[in-house]
């Protein structure tokens, strides 16, 4: 397996984006590309990421491999990057390391780095191919200073969707706090538009300390998409053009 | 109050 980005940029995100909320996890690469898929310890929100083979300066991958890795560890590695140098990682059939490699792009400075595998028994979940009953599309700093702002009030958020706005309502010991955002088009700036697709009504309560780990994706992506059926966890989509996307899926609370 | 559901409420293991 090996496997080349141009610029450590994209990957520093992507690991940033994740480990607070998973920890140690697999990747598996295949031809088509690397991806994880892990849940938080309580098992409440799910992960998933998908790096496409597209995405890569170059990518080969001659046989399936999952890679256990601490996601902590291949940070500190990460951080050992320049955000415009080359990443290559590259792993041997049977092998119980992964290797790194970062180049700067006028080549004078190369460094490697070894990070052990670790074996991880990871519990893969099928995830659905749902219908949602509404779907929002907005820019992603709305949604994360959104979460931020109502985590000081309480400890849950309702997202409510009906028609042409979406409702953010939590409350909490000192009080209650709401946030409307409206449908707004914009042709010229698309990434700032916020555009509803109602199929039906939606209202689902969830934990906003996991709403702020996903937000962390933000830098990667300026839209996020919200997508929620009532009674089924909320699917938080950060595309990545061209790369790939990371969601997040949440379980809701339910009324008992 | 409300009780936080889990993922394999929803989605079944593979």
């Amino acid at each position: 397996f090996e496997a080349k980005w141009d610029h450590a940029s994209t990957l520093k995100k992507v690991i940033d984006a994740v480990k607070d909320l998973i920890g140690d996890t697999s990747w598996d690469c295949t031809n088509t590309g690397m991806s994880l898929q892990s849940m938080d310890s309580s098992h409440v929100a799910l992960v998933h990421v998908l790096l496409k083979s597209e995405g890569f300066e170059s990518y080969r991958c001659d046989r399936n491999v999952s890679m256990g890795i601490s996601l902590n560890s291949m940070a500190k590695v990460l951080k050992c990057a320049g955000n415009d140098d080359s990443v290559t990682l590259r792993h041997e059939s049977e092998s119980s390391v992964v290797n790194f490699a970062f180049e700067s792009h006028k080549e004078e400075r190369v460094s490697e780095f070894e990070l052990k595998l670790m074996n991880i028994d990871t519990e893969h979940l099928g995830i659905p191919e749902t219908e949602y009953d509404s779907i929002i599309k907005m820019p992603s700093a709305d949604l994360r200073r959104t979460c931020a702002d109502l985590s000081q009030f309480g400890d849950s958020v309702t997202i409510s969707c009906a028609k042409s706005d979406v409702r953010f309502e939590t409350s909490g010991d000192i009080g209650t706090g709401n946030v409307r955002l409206s449908a707004r088009g914009s042709s010229d700036k698309p990434e700032t538009e916020i555009a509803i697709e109602m199929i039906n009504p939606v209202s689902l309560t969830f934990a906003l300390k996991y709403l702020n780990f996903f937000t962390k994706a933000a830098p990667l992506s300026d839209t996020v998409k919200l997508c929620m059926s009532n009674n089924h966890p909320l699917c938080v989509e950060f595309p990545m053009p061209e790369v790939g996307y990371i969601r997040y899926y949440l379980a809701p609370k339910i009324d008992e | 109050g409300p009780v936080q559901g889990r993922m394999e409420d929803y989605f079944k293991a593979i």
